[in-house]
């Protein structure tokens, strides 16, 4: 028997919003620590992964791993349904070929039931190596979707670049160009509105904009995104997710393949 | 132009 119940339904829907459009079909692997999901889009060019601790739900049983496979966009489009106070369960017995999901708004004395067809998805997947980041940028959440939607009117790609001045995002196109410098703040009053850069050695990468827009749909879940950066080897986006009592509960994490020189 | 590369590249399939 698997059973989760969270009462801030809203971050499960979030999350359903923010991988969507990214990776159509991919399996929940649900363990006593929790549910994760790892997929690529399927031009293999981006991967998404997503991991909600079981600690993070107000009730929390899993009997044995399951796999639940699914089609994402399904998912979203039922739990697009509920409403942002609604408690969320998903349930599903040992030998599932379908979940349950129920939504019950919290005023009120009614329960929303669907049932989900499970899928046998053919998973893939792919070892991501402990890297050292060369730079490590952390800054709101809201300012990083303004950025890379701002740079996609202008060009395909946004070029980084990160130096002990500060960072650099930068695009070229037909119309004529435009760039983005990003300085780390002072102060530590509003923790959320803050950027902070580290920087071990200095980097210039490019990424399409494409892709970071869609990263982008995660900022509902966390007011600070961070970005992980290294020469030559896939961008990190994270989206760190927390419960009410600032715990972290969880993680939205988005890998990038850069474009390179020809 | 630049080439975009695919994340096979990186990760190991496990």
């Amino acid at each position: 028997m698997f059973e989760a119940r969270m009462v801030r339904g809203f971050i499960i829907k979030r999350i359903l919003e923010a991988i969507k459009d990214l990776v159509s079909e991919a399996s929940w692997d649900c363990s006593t620590s929790g549910m994760s999901l790892q997929a690529m889009d399927t031009s293999h060019v981006s991967l998404v992964s997503v991991s909600l601790k079981a600690d993070g739900f107000d009730k929390y049983r899993c009997d044995r791993n399951l796999t639940l496979g699914m089609n994402l966009a399904s998912l979203a489009q039922i739990v697009k349904a509920a409403g942002n106070d609604d408690v969320i369960t998903i349930k599903a017995p040992d030998d599932a070929d379908k979940i349950t999901l129920i939504f019950e708004p919290k005023s009120e004395t009614e329960t929303w039931e669907y049932e989900i067809k499970l899928m046998n998805l053919d998973s893939e997947y792919l070892g991501i190596p402990e890297t050292d980041y060369s730079v490590k940028i952390n800054l709101p959440s809201h300012k990083f979707q303004r950025i890379c939607r701002d740079l996609s009117q202008i060009g395909d790609s946004v070029t980084i670049s990160a130096a002990k001045d500060g960072v650099r995002f930068s695009t070229t196109g037909d119309l004529g160009s435009g760039n983005v410098k990003l300085n780390q703040t002072a102060s530590a009053d509003k923790p959320d509105e803050a950027v902070t850069i580290k920087i071990e050695e200095p980097i210039i990468l490019s990424f399409a904009l494409k892709y970071l827009n869609h990263f982008a749909r995660a900022t509902a879940l966390s007011p600070q995104v961070s970005l992980s950066l290294s020469k030559d080897v896939p961008l990190v986006v994270e989206y760190v997710i927390h419960d009410d009592d600032d715990d972290e509960i969880g993680y939205i994490r988005y890998y990038l393949a850069p474009k390179i020189e020809e | 132009d630049k080439k975009q590369m695919k994340l096979d590249k990186f990760f190991k399939k496990s």
